[in-house]
C-alpha cells in the first residue's frame, strides 16, 4: 500500500544544500509492521513526513494505496491524512491551549464526528493509554511522558489504517512502553500497518521488519525472525 | 552540595491538587554521577526543576552549596543557575528563532563574556556534540536528535559545576548517545556533579548512584557497583 520510487530531499538553507533523503526506494504492503532506525540526522523523520504526506519529495513518486499523492494540494493531503493516517510526532506537536481530551478529539473534529462520540472516543483512547486522571489537563500541566501518550492516543483515534510513529517511547520508562507497545500489536493484529522509529533495540524487536537508514539512504532492510 | 530537606511540590488544576513531590529528602556531595529514574509521572523533572533552581518548593527547604535557595526571587534564582548551573530540558527548549550556535552562547551571553569568546567557545561545544555542521542551522531546520544535542551543548558551554539533564538520550541513536555519555563522563572526572534523569537502563550504569522515585517518594537509592 506505500510505494516509493527515488524519492530525494533536499533542504536548501542559506544556499547550501542538504540531502536529506537520497534516492530511497520502498515498498510496504498492507498489515506489516516496520521499525524504521538509524544515527541522528540519517534522515527517519523527513521519510515519515513524507510517508505521512505532511511533506512532498523534492523528486521521486509516492503511491499511497496505488494513488500518487507526491503532488497533492496541501488540502488534498490533509483529506488523505485525515482519512487514513495516525501520526505520532517526534515532538508530540500538541495544542496548547487545550487539554488532553480536546486534544485527542482534534482528528474526530476534522471528520465531523459530533460531540458526544468524540468526547466518548477521547476518553477511551486516554483511558487506554493510562492518562484517565489526566483528561483535562493542558500539555504544560503534564510530564513529558505524559504529553507524549496524548500524542499517541490522539493518532490512534480515528482508527487510521497507517499508523506512523516516530521515536514513541523516547521519554517513557519501561513498563509504560511496554504498555504502548501493547497497543501498537493490537492495530497491527487488527489488520492495519504499523510504521515505527526507533532507536532503541528493544523497541525495534517488536516490530517485522527492520529497516536502517544511514544518512539519507536505505542501509539495510531485513526480517525479524522472532518479533 | 545539594541538600533537600522534606520537598514537597503540589500543583493545583482547577482546584485538583496533584502532589508530584512529595516529603522528597535528599543528599548529593560535590562530584557524584547520580542517575534518576522512575515511571512516566513520578516527579522526575519536578525534582530536576526544583534541584535547577528553575521552580520553587510548596514546602521544605533546599540547601544549594549551604545555602538556602527555597525562597529566593527570580531574579536572585536566575543568578545562581547561570553561575553554577547547566539544565538540560526534556522538550530542549531552544530559542526557535535563533541558529544553534546563537543558542549555545546565550549562557555565554548573560554572564557578559565577549563577542569573541563565546562564538569560539560555542563552536568548540557544538564540534563535541558533532554538529560542526549544523551551526548557523534553527531548531525547525534540525532533526530531533541535533535539538537534543543542541540543548546539551547550550547547558554545559558555561563550564557549570552541577549539571542536570532530563533524558539527554531520549532521542538519540546507541552510537551518538555514547558520544553524550562520554562528554558527561569528561565533565565528572574533571570533578563537577552530574545526575541525569533517563529511563534507560543502559544509560543509568554510567552513573555511580541510581535513585528511583515513584509517585513523588524516594522508592530506592542504591550505588552502582559497576559504572
Ligand atoms: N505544571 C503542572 N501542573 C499540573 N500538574 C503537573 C505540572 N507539571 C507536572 N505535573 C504533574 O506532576 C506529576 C509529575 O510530573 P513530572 O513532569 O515531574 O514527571 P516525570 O517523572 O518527569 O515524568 P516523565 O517521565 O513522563 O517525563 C505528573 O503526574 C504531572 O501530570
Ligand atoms: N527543515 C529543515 N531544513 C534544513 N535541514 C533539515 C530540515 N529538517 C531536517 N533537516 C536536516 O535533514 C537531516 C535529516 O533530518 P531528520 O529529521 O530526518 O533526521 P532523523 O533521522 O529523524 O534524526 P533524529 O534521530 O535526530 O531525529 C538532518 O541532517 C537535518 O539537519
Ligand atoms: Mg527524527
Ligand atoms: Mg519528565
Amino acid at each position: 500500500i506505500i510505494r516509493l520510487e527515488n524519492i530525494s530531499k533536499t533542504y536548501i538553507i542559506e544556499k547550501v544544500l542538504i540531502p536529506a533523503l537520497k534516492n530511497v526506494s520502498l515498498s510496504i504492503h498492507k498489515n506489516e509492521y516496520v521499525a524504521l532506525m538509524g544515527p541522528s540526522g540519517s534522515g527517519k523523520s523527513t521519510l515519515m513526513n513524507i510517508l505521512g504526506c505532511l511533506d512532498t519529495p523534492t523528486s521521486g513518486k509516492y503511491f499511497l494505496n496505488d494513488k500518487d499523492v507526491s503532488h497533492l494540494s496541501d488540502n488534498e493531503l490533509a483529506i488523505v491524512r485525515n482519512k487514513e493516517i495516525g501520526f505520532v510526532f517526534q515532538t508530540f506537536n500538541l495544542m496548547p491551549r487545550m487539554s488532553a481530551v480536546e486534544n485527542v478529539a482534534l482528528p474526530l473534529v476534522y471528520n465531523g464526528t459530533n460531540r458526544k462520540s468524540r468526547t466518548s472516543k477521547a476518553h477511551e483512547m486516554l483511558s487506554a493509554v493510562g492518562l484517565a486522571d489526566r483528561m483535562d489537563h493542558k500539555p504544560n500541566e503534564m510530564s513529558g511522558g505524559q504529553k507524549q501518550r496524548v500524542a499517541i492516543a490522539r493518532a490512534i483515534v480515528n482508527s487510521p489504517s497507517i499508523v506512523l510513529a516516530d521515536e514513541p517511547t523516547g521519554n517513557l520508562d519501561s513498563k509504560t512502553s511496554i504498555e504502548i507497545m501493547n497497543i501498537f500489536d493490537k492495530i497491527h493484529k487488527q489488520g492495519n500497518t504499523v510504521i515505527l522509529v526507533t532507536h532503541e533495540e528493544d523497541i525495534s524487536h517488536f516490530a517485522h521488519r527492520i529497516i536502517r537508514l544511514r544518512d539519507g539512504e536505505i542501509y539495510s532492510d531485513e526480517v525479524n525472525p522472532n518479533p
